[in-house]
């Protein structure tokens, strides 16, 4: 699965 | 950070701001969907929960603090300060149409079933169809101030943006979600036709009219 986190975007 | 990603950032603070501002200055939220309004509420709300766990920058903190702050000064101003200027009878989207289906793809399809992450897929499934109860609000009166369709054009470029972003960001970064893409490309077709209107009536003075 596509690592998502951190998430930086707003 | 691209800059696609900082010019959507900065639409959608002017959104934000645009709206806030229209609403203080005219004393009214005369065709302002309040439904919207809580709905990016919620949005901003279950989406920046991660304000209390992971700090990632002072500007996301910065902005995500901004948004969530202007997101409840708007619903104060439409639900209690400006509240008999809140026209109820045309905003009359059943949210729960929107809410319990997306609560629910929400638990089914995300990457990771633990609470901040079903929360955060939660609230990027309720950001691509939030503006709804908006859209459905000025089709049911037929018209709109200039300064709405100013707030929805910039609402809808902020999206359209990350778009572009999130393409850079594959090419250069190898990075992408596929949720957040694929609610993002939802949430910008669901503007196209606004788009179109905006730009070819010419819609930058005049009121807009269906």
């Amino acid at each position: 699965e596509d690592d998502a986190k951190p998430k930086d975007e707003l | 950070m691209n800059v696609f990603r900082l010019t959507g950032d900065l639409s959608h603070l002017a959104a934000i701001i645009i709206l806030l501002l229209k609403i203080w200055k005219s004393r009214s939220c005369a065709g302002i969907s309040g439904k919207s309004q809580i709905l990016f509420a919620i949005v901003f709300t279950t989406r920046y929960l991660d304000l209390l766990t992971s700090f990632i920058s002072l500007y996301n903190t910065c902005m995500k603090v901004i948004y969530i702050g202007c997101a409840y000064a708007t619903v104060y101003l439409i639900y209690a300060k400006f509240r008999a200027t809140y026209d109820g009878n045309h905003d009359s989207f059943r949210v729960e149409f929107l809410v319990v289906p997306v609560g629910g793809l929400s638990v089914l399809i995300n990457h990771d079933f633990s609470p901040l992450e079903i929360l955060w897929t939660f609230s990027i499934y309720l950001e691509s169809v939030a503006i709804l109860p908006q859209l459905f609000m000025i089709s049911k009166t037929g018209e709109a101030e200039t300064i709405t369709t100013h707030y929805l054009f910039c609402l809808g470029l902020y999206r359209a943006l990350y778009l572009f972003n999130w393409i850079w960001r594959f090419y250069f970064e190898g990075f992408f979600d596929m949720i957040a893409i694929v609610a993002g490309v939802v949430q910008t077709v669901l503007y196209c036709d606004f788009f179109y209107l905006y730009v070819t009536k010419g819609w930058f003075s005049r009121p807009y009219r269906l």
